[in-house]
């Protein structure tokens, strides 16, 4: 398993 | 000018101590309407998104809207000096400040103490968050949700989160052995240590159990915890502070490669 970046769900505004 | 009061610092250093481990600095953004904070992990896994609105404080004003670089460390030192009873007034003069006060004055008004901190330029990514209908939201104490991620800790570095009709289970397994704490709804809805779960669909997730565990330094700001899930989208953990606002943490899942 990896751990995801919550960059891959939100997006930066 | 920004002017900001409340009537005990207890609730300032609990939200400090729920932040401080997590981020090394964040902004402080002020308007009228509050005080909000969303920052980042380094890692940029975890988000924590605080708001203090401003009817909660026993004084509020803020003339033009700022913000504040925050230093968390240099803040949590600062608080430490204050005592729990202490009112506490959070001070700056400029609409740009490069610098602000925070004013400790004891109950009986005989000791009032005032300490500045130099304010620091936070370049940081803000985070768009989507309004999120989740599959699964659970309410249950935040002493038994941070019981349960210390003990799970010891087993392993993820953590995994079932949760059905029946009820939610935390498991984990690692080189001694493996660990799952199960809990059942409970019947009364209205009590602190009720346990309730709204589900559209179940749903399994696996975290980072470390993270998990920087969440639950804000266990003392409040009698329950609320974690909402879905599938293969971040947890949000969610602590009410009061009346006056709330502290949000999300966190990305683990997912198979």
């Amino acid at each position: 398993m990896s751990q995801k970046k919550l960059s891959s769900f939100f997006k930066t505004i | 000018m920004f002017e900001a009061s409340l009537a005990q610092s207890a609730i300032l250093k609990k939200v400090l101590d729920a932040i401080k481990d997590l981020l090394n600095e964040a902004n402080f953004e002020c308007t009228d309407d509050g005080i909000k904070v969303q920052a980042m992990d380094n890692s940029h896994v975890s988000l924590v998104s605080l708001e203090l609105r401003s009817d909660g404080f026993e004084k509020y004003r803020c003339d033009r809207n700022l913000s504040m670089g925050v230093n968390l460390a240099s803040m949590a030192k600062i608080m430490r000096c204050s005592s729990n009873s202490d009112k506490v007034t959070i001070k700056a003069q400029d609409d740009n400040p490069d610098k602000v006060s925070f004013i400790f004055e004891s109950s009986n008004q005989e000791r009032i103490s005032d300490y500045e901190m130099k304010l620091m330029d936070i370049d940081a990514d803000q985070l768009g968050i989507p309004d999120t209908e989740y599959s699964c939201v659970v309410k249950m104490p935040s002493a038994e949700f941070a019981r349960i991620c210390k003990d799970l800790n010891q087993f392993g570095e993820s953590l995994v989160i079932s949760c059905s009709k029946e009820g939610i289970k935390f498991s984990t397994s690692g080189d001694l052995g493996s660990a799952n704490v199960k809990l059942a709804q409970t019947t009364d809805a209205d009590k602190d240590d009720a346990v309730t779960i709204e589900m559209r669909s179940p749903v399994t997730l696996t975290f980072a159990c470390r993270y998990l565990n920087h969440f639950t330094k804000a266990t003392p700001l409040s009698s329950q915890v609320q974690l909402s899930m879905s599938d293969e989208i971040p947890l949000l953990v969610e602590y009410r502070i009061g009346d006056m606002g709330c502290i949000k943490y999300y966190l990305a899942p683990k997912i198979d490669d």
